[in-house]
């Protein structure tokens, strides 16, 4: 088995987060949710030729709207890709924000040529203020045309989702038979995950 | 906040995805506990690729795809807020599992032994008083608490002195043995430090 460990610490060229399964591309961008410029919107994207999925919520009963959304989209088990930003939450934001997230997920769709369904969404930052939504959608154009299977690709989507880490969280493990799982996480405070 | 998104390329029905992740995070991911805070956002999705054309058996799908989860889980902890320390509480002997994690979550959540341990001071007081709270069975007659090898109580007394533990290091473990039952879980946490309260009173989400 190969053991992957954090990117920054193991730059040899072979992707050791979710590109390493075969099918994936990902991406991380600047879309300017953050301030700063640092990186702040991510793409996950399963190229197939099969696009199950499945997932594991937050069982706060305070639920943000990409909570929600994904929770719904995840009940056909099928996922053609994942948008991901930090720099917001997206949580207690209302009506407004459940449609932000629904718009996310339509853009996504349109520029992957699919259908918002297949489509998860994931935030993270503060809770209670509306997304840049003009500069998140501008960053998906980005995202999709960035999309590779690289290392650096797994890379740059790992860091675009951290909010106070301080550094990217990647791991991996290939099978002898061939086959592998890959696999990138944020988290740093508020941080006692009850899933469901 | 913790989001995840875990890829795999072995061919795996949807159904099965769910009951592997289930397994996966209940082991993994939920036995994480930094500072008592479930969030709003918390979400891990699995996506299944099918490319490598192999079609592994369920047990065998799981144990990879815990193995990463793992992996993912202990980064989050050497990196998370302020941590100085990384703590990882066993309890054992308990009546039953919900008992041996109820145990060990609030024991990780307690603000007095994750400030001892941001002092490199193995209060077992603190310890045993956080297991007293609990709610689980608990007889105090029988636990017994060791810190990084050394028992310091034992069936209701003291047995050795703090300063024989050494806590230098960045990593901790802590055992409570209950003596009760065949039950046992682990959960990983921090100490809290300074840092962590700059970072929650400067980073306000």
């Amino acid at each position: 088995q190969t053991t992957g460990t954090v990117a920054q610490e193991t730059s040899t060229g072979t992707p050791n987060g979710v590109t390493r399964p075969r099918g994936f591309r990902a991406s991380g961008v600047a879309a300017g949710i953050k301030a700063g410029g640092s990186l702040d919107l991510a793409l996950v994207v399963n190229d197939g030729p099969r696009r199950e999925a499945a997932g594991v919520f937050t069982t706060n009963q305070v639920k943000a709207a990409p909570v929600l959304w994904s929770e719904q989209v995840l009940r056909e088990r099928r996922l053609r890709a994942v948008v991901l930003n930090s720099g917001g939450a997206n949580a207690c934001t209302g009506p407004e924000g459940f449609q932000d997230t629904h718009t996310t997920a339509e853009r996504a769709a349109e520029l992957l040529d699919t259908g918002a369904i297949e489509i998860g969404v994931c935030s993270t930052g503060l809770i209670g203020q509306r997304l840049p939504m003009r500069a998140l959608l501008d960053g998906l154009g980005a995202a999709v045309d960035g999309l590779a299977d690289t290392e650096r690709a797994g890379t740059d989507a790992a860091t675009a989702v951290l909010t106070t880490d301080t550094r990217p969280k990647q791991a991996c493990r290939t099978h002898p038979d061939g086959w592998s799982v890959g696999g990138m996480v944020k988290g740093a405070g508020m941080l006692a995950p009850n899933l469901a | 906040t913790m989001l995840a998104v875990v890829t795999t390329d072995a061919v795996v029905d949807g159904e099965g995805l769910q009951r592997s992740l289930l397994e996966a995070s209940r082991g993994t991911f939920e036995r994480l506990d930094v500072d008592g805070g479930t969030s709003t956002n918390d979400t891990v999705l699995l996506l299944s690729s099918g490319a490598s054309g192999l079609t592994p058996a369920e047990e065998e799908f799981t144990e990879l795809l815990t193995e990463v989860c793992a992996d993912l889980v202990r980064q989050l902890q050497h990196d998370a807020e302020g941590a100085t320390k990384a703590i990882d509480i066993t309890v054992r002997g308990a009546v039953s599992e919900s008992d041996a994690v109820g145990i060990a979550r609030l024991t990780a959540e307690d603000n007095l032994v994750c400030t001892a341990l941001f002092g490199s001071d193995p209060n077992w007081g603190r310890i045993v008083m956080a297991v007293g709270r609990s709610g689980a069975t608990v007889d105090a007659s029988s636990l017994e608490v060791t810190v990084n090898g050394v028992t310091l109580y034992s069936r209701g007394a003291p047995v050795a002195e703090r300063d024989t533990v050494d806590l230098s290091g960045r990593d901790v473990e802590i055992l409570v043995d209950l003596h009760l039952g065949e039950h046992s879980a682990t959960v990983l946490t921090t100490d809290l430090s300074h840092g962590y309260v700059e970072e929650n009173s400067a980073y306000s989400s």
